[in-house]
């Protein structure tokens, strides 16, 4: 399994068209100047994928994620992000070659999510996802930051890490 | 349940050895747990052996050396639960242009087998990606992807 | 008590603003008194509006501007104490490399005054110096000045 | 003023042969990898200054600033730096062209002071760079680690740093 698609539509700095990016297995960076949306796109895929805490996507509450307009434009109306699995192998279990996941937060706050255009609850999208792109208790999503709290953290706080994934 | 951890200490242990002596060719480091006999009771520390020096706790450390321990020590967590996708935001602040080509071409080996999507600034894991996403604020402090380059096969 | 204070603040606030827009063509920043009327009863915030955003409180920047803005406001504290040798160590991480030649280009400039010893990995920082002196770590773990490069006049 | 030169013997990661740096007025960038020791001389600068907090240079003790024979070499038997001042334009109350101002720090942890090799108190080395070189209260050193505290500083933490310059 691999994402070979990740759309933006209206998420933190993304204004309201769509943004498209294409992605293949392998090696993918993302770069740019300070300040101008990198970690929105890693966000991006924390957000699709089910996170839970606004925080870690640097949001006081979820529909802080909606675009807001920048500098004198128009807010959009809901933040969308949309993620394409490639299944061509079979190993997700739905009976398509592209499992496309989407979540949604609207200005109410109120977040829905969609596989395959098929609206349904957040806990089906954890299960389809399990140990296969999330890998729950694992660290497979490193926030800007985070290497920084690992050389900070104090010797029960790295056991506790041990603990945690054990 | 201290065996559950023993286990998953010892996977980690030997992963975070094996994954600093690539990274600082030369050199070695260990996991040490605190309390041996009770490990829920004790911390976790790092010892490490950079080339040519002596033991030194993690904290004894430079600035880069702490980095390069830290990656070490996350990279070590994610062969312990390996996933189909890495994302990472900018894991290659303080780290030295030798130190930083060894990180990004450990990205690139294990990327063959995991997709991995990093943000960075610098330049030696830009060169490491086969593909490049440039991202970009227009006036309007709206971000655009401005673009794609396939590299094709590196 | 608070009018020293005033004074003290009116000059920092000033300078922190110039320095900004010097790293942050386009943009701008402000110090911002909590409390205008009871400054020492309230705490002290820094409001930026970077080239083509919207004002924003600084926490609430990305982590490059972060680390401009922080730099901005040491530059800013240095001028109003000014000394004749400035010494530095790695105050360029997480900047990336458009912001770091403007940082080093006002370490330059502001080195014609005073005399700057800066400690760096970034190449852009390097090439600005008018002196460059090499550290290398040797087998025993002694470390050796290796190359004093005086690179004439820049 | 500007410092010419600046000696290091036995301190931190330079061994018991005297390390020379000569210096001009300008900007001087000290460069190499990870751990050799930038960060040592930087607080060779600080150390011959007159720092009086072991731990700002990373040091438990004192006597941890000297050379501990790195990786199975001899210990030295003192640390010591010493800082050459341009004082050609006669800035420094002192009868020389150059004033040497040096720092020893022995295996009991004590320290001593020299003023162009005449032992003094370090109180008359302090008076003597006073607003010159060591700008009390100013930021004209900034230790590496030091633009992370100002970045997570809260305003009232920003606040008091103006007050102190006050
Ligand atoms: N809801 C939103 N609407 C519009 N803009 C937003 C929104 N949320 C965040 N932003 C903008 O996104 C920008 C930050 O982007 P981001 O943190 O991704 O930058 P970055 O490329 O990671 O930078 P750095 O290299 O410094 O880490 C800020 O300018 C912020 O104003
Ligand atoms: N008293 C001492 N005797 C011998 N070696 C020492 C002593 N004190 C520190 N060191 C060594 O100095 C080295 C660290 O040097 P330093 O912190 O200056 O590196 P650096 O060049 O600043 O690295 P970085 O780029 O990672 O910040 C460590 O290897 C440490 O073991
Ligand atoms: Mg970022
Ligand atoms: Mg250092």
């Amino acid at each position: 399994v691999y994402v070979s698609k990740i759309e933006l539509r209206g998420f933190k700095s993304f204004g309201n068209k769509k943004t498209v990016l294409p992605l293949s297995p392998g090696l993918t960076a993302i770069v740019g100047p300070n300040g101008c949306g990198k970690s929105n796109v890693i966000e991006a895929f924390s957000f699709v994928l089910g996170q839970l805490s606004a925080k870690t996507m640097r949001a006081e509450k979820f529909s802080d994620l909606i675009f807001n307009g920048g500098n004198g434009g128009r807010a959009a109306p809901f933040a969308e992000v949309s993620l394409y699995l490639d299944n061509s192998r079979g190993e997700l279990p739905v009976d398509a070659k592209t499992v496309k996941i989407s979540r949604r937060v609207s200005r109410n706050g109120k977040c829905a999510y969609w596989i395959n255009n098929k609206r349904v609850p957040r806990q089906r999208v954890i299960e389809l996802l399990g140990g296969i792109i999330s890998s729950a208790g694992g660290y497979n999503f490193i926030m800007q930051g985070d290497v920084d709290r690992f050389i900070k953290m104090s010797s029960l706080e790295r056991r506790r890490i041990v603990d945690d994934m054990a | 349940k201290t065996e559950v951890f023993m286990e998953t200490f010892d996977k980690i242990s030997k992963n975070f050895t094996k994954i600093f002596e690539t990274l600082s060719p030369g050199g070695t480091a260990e996991l040490v747990l605190e309390n041996p006999n009770a490990p829920l009771e004790g911390g976790l520390e790092i010892e490490a052996r950079p080339a040519g020096k002596r033991v030194l706790r993690a904290d004894a450390m430079s600035g880069g050396e702490k980095a390069l321990t830290a990656v070490a020590f996350i990279f070590a967590l994610q062969r312990v639960k390996p996933a189909t996708i890495y994302v990472m935001d900018e894991i290659d602040a303080h780290l030295d242009p030798q130190n930083l080509k060894r990180v990004a071409k450990m990205l690139k080996e294990s990327s063959k087998k995991s997709q991995t999507i990093v943000a960075t600034l610098r330049d030696p894991v830009m060169s490491a990606a086969d593909r490049l996403f440039g991202v970009n604020m227009d006036k309007n402090g709206e971000s655009h992807i401005v673009s794609v380059e396939l590299t094709g096969t590196k």
